[in-house]
């Protein structure tokens, strides 16, 4: 089992390789790689030990190398289809929002309730209404739900996901939803990073 | 120092004892709510004793005075000033989002740097030109910036938040930032909750 802490840094790792990549880079320091991400050096080996030796002693890592073997190791070198339910503000940004499907994540139905959402079109995507999920899920190979509705409505909309057969669940909302053992939910909470910056400055003028 | 671990859990807390208030809950078990966190009542223990002792033995907490505990320890007890840079998508959701006010982060100001996006209007709020960016921060006393501009534009966005005096940045999008050591940046990545959920999905069919 690799706690989600473990996780995070390793998405961070993905994030900060990829954009040495894109600026030209081969190799990176361990030093460098970790002071970028504000970890140890031993932090990342940590790390990178659940998967396997990585480091070249005395060069560091080889930048696509190491973003292809973490990949592979998460099981995200593949494409992921998802469905977002909720077409309001956040879930249009969402469907806006090219890099998901550029990392593998692609978001290929969009679920609404509301008569005057249904037949809109974003992004290429037609607004379709929630009780078609089950098709849509078994058509297209959809393993994934977005829930971007009201806090009163995720709930319903993670029962119509769990109905229609997906695997897995990020929830935007605020609401804590019941789910069956097997299904993974991922919550997003937007609030702590004004907690942890308020606290800091808080903390800062304190001392 | 608190690591930003605690304070996350800390902020999970506050959203599920709001929650249970919302319902109408004076008193929470432990137990009950360390399930709704999926963490140990142990955990929850140990996070509250940064700040002193609050649980009640035989009844759990007082929903009530457990917030205003926890929201007064982390300074989120009153109201932050924050200013939001690219009024794009994820922007202009984030602006109509009324859950940041009620939580005590106001966004009093827009800013882009997008001709045909300044004077627009979005929840009350004129968008207007990055470059007065530093009398709106002297004048409404705005101490925390929002970055959601795309990734080559969030350093000079954060040049000019720090110019006009922000102590603390949320950065939203991808790009690492280079900060003066007493400014605070939280980064948010989308990601992790996508490779989480991938991870855990490939992890099952595995077993
Ligand atoms: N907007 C943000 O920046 C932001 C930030 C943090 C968290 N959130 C959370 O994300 C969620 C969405 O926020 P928003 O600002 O986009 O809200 P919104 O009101 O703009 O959008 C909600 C959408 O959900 C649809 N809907 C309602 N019930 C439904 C159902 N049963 N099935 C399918 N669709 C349904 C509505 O028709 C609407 O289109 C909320 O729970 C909010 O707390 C939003
Ligand atoms: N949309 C999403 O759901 C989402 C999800 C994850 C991350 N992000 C990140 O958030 C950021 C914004 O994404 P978006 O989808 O809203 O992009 P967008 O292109 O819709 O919006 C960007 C806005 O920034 C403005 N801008 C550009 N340079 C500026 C500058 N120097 N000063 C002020 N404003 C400037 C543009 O005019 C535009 O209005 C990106 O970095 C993206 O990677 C977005």
């Amino acid at each position: 089992h690799i706690p989600k802490a473990t996780i995070k840094r390793l998405a961070m790792y993905v994030q900060v390789l990829e954009t040495l990549k894109r600026e030209g880079s081969q190799v990176v320091s361990s030093e460098l790689l970790a002071r970028t991400c504000s970890v140890n050096p031993s932090q990342i080996r940590k790390d990178l030990a659940y998967f396997g030796e990585f480091g070249v002693r005395g060069v560091g890592y080889h930048v696509q190398d190491l973003i292809y073997s973490i990949k592979h190791s998460l099981g995200v070198d593949r494409v992921w289809k998802c469905a977002l339910v909720g077409v309001g503000n956040l879930g249009k940004a969402l469907l806006r929002h090219q890099d998901f499907k550029f990392r593998g994540f692609d978001i290929v139905g969009a679920f609404d309730c509301d008569p005057f959402k249904i037949g809109e079109e974003i992004s290429g995507l037609e607004v379709v209404c929630t009780r078609r999920l089950k098709d849509a899920v078994k058509e297209l190979g959809i393993e994934i739900g977005l829930i971007t509705t009201p806090v009163n409505r995720a709930q319903r909309a993670a029962n119509f996901l769990i109905e229609a057969g997906v695997k897995g669940i990020i929830n935007y909302s605020p609401a804590m939803l019941t789910v069956p053992a097997d299904i993974y939910v991922e919550y997003v909470d937007f609030f702590h990073h004004f907690y942890s910056v308020a606290f800091s400055i808080t903390l800062d003028r304190h001392q």
